[in-house]
């Protein structure tokens, strides 16, 4: 019975596809059978694994909207534990998907729970937004993950974040938890990243993952090699970065 | 009557709000008269301007849902020649304003005809999405000018965004046009940048803005000023590049 871990933060281009790709892919690496499910309809998963969006015949849209079962839309990748469910197929456009996340909030919790007997993980890659979409992603999830940037604007946006966690706790979705807050493209050789990072650990303590993700180069290419980082540049300081974070979440989720 | 430009881009993070507050704080410096438009829920305008969000009364949400006028939701920045419409008080929420635009994707449009007479220039900053929000900033532009971050992943995602304003010039607003692509967080040094920016110069030639937005420091502390980096820091890197956007921007208008 897989976790179902959710990449979320209304904030734009923090890392939550770079996140969800090479921790699947590392997750896949230590022999677990990993679930990719995609809701942000900009679908930069599939270029992380060499699928060429166009030749994508079904997305979530199409599951959501009753036109297929949810394990027929579901792509083997080239890469062994790992498998996508892309957000649109090129037919398809995102205010079908929109338009199901608002007529009912809990349809891809009933989507997941078709396809969690046969995965040890499902991460869902969720857009940059906290509408419907977005509260959608966190009703059909166990826990949720929230890669922060080492920079102003990004912080500041845990509030309303955290805001949108409780309602949907209260209305749809009690058990849901906190899988961390992961600090990315961190370059400690400014001063507003170190002062952001001691800022997070005084008022998220515990909640912050001890392993930060620092910008490199090696993070910026999966879609032009076909493959996560942590597969292509394993030794890399980004590679390295994303198998310690697998290995800390890991780690969270044997304890008691 | 002023001129509208929508800032676009589905791609999250590659610097919207940072180049409409500061086009917007640019363009004050001229002697025009600014409205920023905030359709992104997510508030990043108001902190540009020492804005505390939590003195926020009503944003275009009320607008949106007929509770205001337009101009009783105009906040006087504290910089002359620019004013803020912020989206959301602290007691709205990105809910709302979603069902406003899926509803009616002409409103926002309507919401601008009363405004414009008042200004030179309307400037709407846009969430990281092509749905309704989007799609209804589309249709209430003149123009749009589209951020493209000098990575991989922002450059793939212009067709998906061409596509959609496509589709808005055919069903709503065939009068809009681009105001060009605006290179943004260039890094040289990095051999990716340099191809990136090779490649958008050959598939879109013209529409490329010949100003680019260097990757610095003094354009991620605005919220910590409290005011647009071509206000606190006119000479620096950053400050020096988004005038001279403006100033092409400017120019680009005069021409026949
Ligand atoms: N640690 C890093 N170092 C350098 N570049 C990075 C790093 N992580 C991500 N990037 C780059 O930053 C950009 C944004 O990353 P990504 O797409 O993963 O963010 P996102 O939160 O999924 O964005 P969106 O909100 O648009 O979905 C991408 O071009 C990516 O290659
Ligand atoms: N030229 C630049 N150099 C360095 N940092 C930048 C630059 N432009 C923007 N940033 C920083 O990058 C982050 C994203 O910028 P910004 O918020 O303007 O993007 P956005 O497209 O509006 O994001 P969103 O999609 O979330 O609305 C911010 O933390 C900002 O301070
Ligand atoms: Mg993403
Ligand atoms: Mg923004």
């Amino acid at each position: 019975m897989a976790k179902v871990i959710a990449v979320v933060s209304q904030k734009g281009g923090v890392g939550k596809t770079t996140t969800a790709a090479n921790l699947g892919a590392a997750f896949a690496r230590e022999g677990q059978n990993v679930l990719l499910l995609e809701v942000d309809p900009q679908g930069a998963l599939a270029p992380c694994f060499g699928i060429d969006p166009t030749t994508i015949q079904h997305g979530l849209a199409s599951v959501l909207q009753d036109h297929i079962e949810p394990r027929a839309a579901v792509i083997e990748t080239s890469m062994a534990g790992v498998s996508l469910l892309p957000a649109l197929a090129p037919h398809e456009d995102e205010l079908e998907l929109e338009r199901c996340a608002s007529a009912h909030t809990m349809h891809l919790r009933e989507v997941v729970d078709a396809l969690v007997p046969h995965y040890d993980v499902v991460i869902v890659d969720a857009p940059p937004t906290l509408g419907f979409l977005a509260r959608m992603t966190l009703a059909a999830a166990d826990s949720y993950l929230v890669p922060v940037q080492a920079e102003q604007f990004a912080y500041r946006t845990l509030d309303r974040l955290i805001d949108t966690v409780e309602t949907i706790k209260k209305d749809f979705n009690p058990e849901l938890t906190c899988e961390g807050l992961l600090i990315t493209m961190v370059d400690l050789r400014t001063r507003m990243s170190v002062k952001v990072v001691n800022q997070l650990y005084e008022n998220f303590g515990d909640k912050v993952l001890m392993s930060m993700v620092p910008r490199t180069v090696t993070l910026q290419d999966m879609p032009v090699k076909g493959k996560p980082t942590v597969v292509h540049a394993a030794a890399s300081r980004g590679g390295k970065a994303y198998n310690d974070v697998a290995q800390e979440i890991m780690a969270n989720q044997q304890k008691p």
